[in-house]
Formats: C-alpha cells, structure tokens, sequence
C-alpha cells in the first residue's frame, strides 16, 4: 500500500458526507446503500464513523459528473477514467467524483461495479493512494470480474490502520 | 521530453495514448518529485505494475494503459 503525501488524515472521529449528485444508471436508494456500504468496509477498519447530511458542507462530498466538472480534472467519456478522489483535507479534499459517463451497476449486470469504485475512492478520500500488490481495492485498474461480495485485502487494511490505527472492538 | 521513435514497437497513435497517460498518471518521480522524461516515466510505470524497467512500450504495456481505471496518478502528487 502507499499513503498520500505527507499522509492528510481526518482528525475528527466523526467524518460527515453528502451526496449530490447520482446516475441514473442505478436507482437512489441504491446509490445511498452503496455509499452507506462502502464506507462501512473502511469504517469496520478503523476507529472512524461516517455520518451522512442531506444539506451543507459536509467532509466529503459525493456525486456523478461528466466532462469538465470544475475541479481541473475531467472525465474522459465511457471507459478508461471512472473516478477519481481527494485525500482529506479542506475544499475539496475528501470528495469522490464518478463518471457520469460509464454504465454503474450494483454488481448484478455488466457495467461497472459501483461498490467496488466507490470502496477505492473512499479509500483516497482517507489518505490511502494506489497499492501496486493486484487484487487490492486499492489497486489502480478495474477489473471487469469484481464480484459483489468483494472485501478489503490485508494491504488494504494494512494501509488504512497505519493511518488511523485499528478499531477497539470490545 | 518526449519518448523517442525507438521507445517501443507501437503505432503511432498508441505512442500518443501512451504519452497523455504517463502525463497523467506518471507525472514525477516517485522519490526526487521532479518532473521526469516520459521514458522515464515509463520506467516508474513498469517498475509500479512489477515488470523489468526497460523504458520501452510493449502491447502489454498497453493493455494496462486501455484498462478501466481511477484518476489519482499512481504516483501520488
């Protein structure tokens, strides 16, 4: 695993987010229970709670774009770039865009599986940056097989408790 | 710096795929943070996807370079 530079980190126990835009590949409900899930894999992990708002700054902010979309990097259209994430801090950082462009699914068709792109952004959005071991959640390419029921690999969770240490589960 | 001619046995609009990608994804050196020549960063990209670090493109190169992907240089800014 690698960590961002510098290794930024979230000092708050509690780390808020919101979602502003969707697909209209999957419905929003949907999208909210993936979100709620991938961040419970990391969160399972490590002592941090997400907590969801529905108005107003939030840590990280979530949504679906297409294009340019203000922030200097933008999406290519269906294929190669899917998503991508800001390591914590203010602004932007913590936020994961999508792109509007690919065809999400909830892992149950052929497209790109929502749980699993966004499970490597989150992890950007809590400092992790690529691990170069393939099979990671954070590795940097997207296979077409991942499964629904996939899970952080030991490089993973390796990565993320170097950061935040690990959960007190008693 | 551009890759040169020799780089690699590819076509020239894959020589041009390759190039916007090691920009993108590649942009420095992993440990200096100085901006490198491509063929240098290609080293970094195969040195990251754990194949021998000849500076040269091949077509599984650039099988990994048309693979689906995140944003976030792989070579972290």
């Amino acid at each position: 695993y690698s960590l961002m530079p510098n290794s930024p980190k979230w000092h708050s126990r509690i780390v808020t987010y919101r979602i502003v835009s969707y697909t209209s590949d999957l419905p929003r409900i949907v999208v909210d229970q993936i979100v709620k899930k991938a961040l419970r894999m990391w969160s399972m992990q490590i002592p941090l709670n997400f907590k969801r708002v529905s108005w107003g700054t939030a840590d990280i902010i979530i949504g679906f774009a297409r294009r340019d979309h203000g922030d200097s990097f933008p999406f290519d259209g269906p294929g190669n770039t899917l998503g991508h994430a800001f390591a914590p801090g203010p602004g932007l950082g913590g936020d994961a865009h999508f792109d509007k462009d690919e065809y999400w699914t909830d892992g149950e068709d052929a497209g790109v599986n929502f749980l699993f792109a966004a499970t490597h952004e989150f992890g950007h959005s809590l400092g992790l940056s690529h691990s170069s071991v393939p099979g990671t959640v954070m590795y940097p390419t997207y296979q077409r097989d991942y499964s629904e029921d996939f899970s952080l690999t030991k490089d993973d969770i390796a990565g993320i408790q170097k950061l935040y240490g690990k959960r007190n589960t008693l | 710096l551009p890759l040169s001619q020799e780089a690699g046995d590819v076509s020239a609009h894959q020589w041009e795929q390759a190039q916007n990608y090691l920009r993108k994804f590649y942009p420095h050196d992993s440990k200096t943070k100085k901006v490198n020549s491509l063929v240098d960063n290609l080293k970094e990209m195969q040195k990251f996807f754990g194949l021998p670090m000849t500076g040269k493109l091949s077509p599984y190169i650039m099988e990994i370079m048309q693979k689906p992907r995140c944003g976030v240089p792989d070579v972290a800014e």
